[in-house]
């Protein structure tokens, strides 16, 4: 895979995105590279909830304004927990 | 606002706090004050006390760590998490940890002592994180917060209340965020005892009372001399506010609940799939567009529906509306005669509630016995 534009310093690295979903929103831990299965729907579906429960644009990508939420500092107790 | 599963909370009003350790980016005497005003946010709205220990277990430590501290749940560096806290109970939980690879300060030249131990204790008290962008339950933590005048968001106050009730004040008085500021008008909690108090709905469950008032309920058991005040989103947060009508299906246990020309059956706090459903699958006209009241009457096995000045009969074997209905309600329940709020039967009475008014009706002597106030079963 091309080097994915959000390893760009700076931006929050696909390692950083799957570990937000499954610390806060309980994405299932999968040892399968995350940027492979990012448009996968349990994802897709982790993004929209997240999305969801944050007040944001509800699109399962991984926009912009989702990428600069993820960034901020917060609470490490999850939004959506098992 | 949400809660922790089994809505944990703290059985006791008398809650302790013990500071373990400080950071070294702030004077200790400025962390006890910002620790101190961040327990107040919630000691304010609510029953509890908060008191500091300086040795021992108390029932919230706070301390500062890096990294990995001991409880599976790693710090992640400067930036990113802040500190996190465990739901009311013994030992760890109600702890708060902080993330000692922060910048502490006073002010919001770093990360705010205060505001981000304020979010904390919320956990530590029994919330979980909301999705009300202005709650301090927010999970993110707001850089734009005016530290000067903060204040609880009323979405923090109706989920904390929900757990703990009101502060001793009785609770007729209204308790305003901290703060109110002009843009959110705390909303006056229903005063109990007010002698013009009239309900939207009203119903039994598992031989309990429940009196529906706008966004609230008031809970009343045989055993209890007085009712406690709820809110609906404590309990059914999907449910809308103000019901028309409410029954309780004692055989079923379950409670149906009308808004409209919807309904909705609901079994303890879960909603049964497929609901809301149109009244009209119970057999009502479409003319009908809301139903007034609602009872079910054991000894018959019957549901009477009112609705203005006329009711129906449904049959809760059959599942079907009786024949010969609707009828006058004046001709069946001679001294009833006004527009009916709300209904229930107790101990073989019938109890229909119109605004401010209750009359009491013996369905054997045809009669009505008493006419009370609305509120009379609250004791006041």
């Amino acid at each position: 895979y091309p080097l994915n534009p959000a390893a760009i310093a700076g931006k929050l690295s696909m390692d950083r995105v799957q570990k937000y979903l499954e610390d806060f929103y309980n994405l299932e831990k999968n040892v399968k590279q995350f940027v492979r299965r990012k448009d996968s729907s349990p994802v897709v579906a982790k993004i929209q909830e997240m999305q969801r429960f944050l007040g944001l644009q509800v699109t399962g990508n991984l926009d912009d304004d989702t990428m600069e939420m993820m960034k901020k500092p917060r609470c490490g107790f999850p939004d959506v927990s098992s | 606002f949400g809660f922790f599963p089994y809505r944990q909370k703290w059985r006791k009003n008398e809650v302790t706090y013990r500071i373990v350790n400080y950071t070294n980016d702030m004077k200790q005497a400025d962390v006890d004050a910002a620790i101190e005003r961040a327990l107040k946010v919630w000691s304010d709205v609510i029953p509890l006390t908060f008191t500091r220990l300086r040795e021992g277990e108390a029932d919230i430590m706070i301390s500062f760590a890096v990294e990995d501290h001991g409880d599976f749940l790693p710090f992640d560096g400067p930036g990113g998490v802040l500190g996190h806290a465990y739901p009311p109970g013994p030992k760890i939980n109600g702890d708060v940890h902080l993330d000692d690879d922060e910048t502490w300060t006073e002010d919001k030249s770093g990360v705010n002592l205060f505001l981000a131990a304020a979010h904390e204790f919320g956990h530590s008290l029994g919330l979980v994180h909301s999705s009300d962008t202005k709650a301090l339950m927010y999970p993110l933590y707001n850089t734009n917060t005016d530290l000067t005048k903060f204040h609880l968001s009323q979405d923090d106050i109706d989920g904390i209340q929900s757990l703990y009730g009101y502060p001793p004040s009785s609770p007729d008085d209204p308790v305003p965020p901290t703060k109110s500021t002009e843009q959110e008008k705390p909303e006056k909690n229903p005063a109990t005892c007010d002698p013009n108090m009239s309900f939207d709905a009203v119903s039994t469950l598992r031989g309990e009372m429940l009196f529906f008032k706008d966004k609230y309920f008031w809970r009343k058991s045989i055993n209890s001399i007085e009712p406690t005040l709820y809110l609906l989103s404590a309990f059914w947060p999907s449910l809308p506010s103000g019901f028309d009508a409410a029954y309780e299906l004692t055989t079923q246990d379950m409670v149906f609940v009308f808004k409209g020309n919807k309904f909705w059956a609901v079994r303890g706090n879960d909603i049964q799939p497929g609901y809301p459903r149109d009244i009209y699958t119970l057999g009502f006209p479409r003319t009908v567009k809301k139903i007034d009241a609602a009872f079910f009457h054991k000894e018959k096995q019957k549901t009477y529906f009112f609705v203005n000045d006329i009711y129906w009969r449904y049959d809760e074997k059959s599942h079907s509306m009786d024949h010969g209905f609707p009828r006058q309600i004046a001709t069946d329940f001679p001294g009833v005669d006004q527009k009916i709020d709300a209904v229930f039967e107790s101990f073989g009475f019938f109890y229909f509630f119109s605004g401010s008014s209750q009359i009491e009706f013996d369905p054997n002597a045809k009669m009505v016995t008493r006419t009370l106030k609305s509120n009379s079963w609250f004791n006041c």
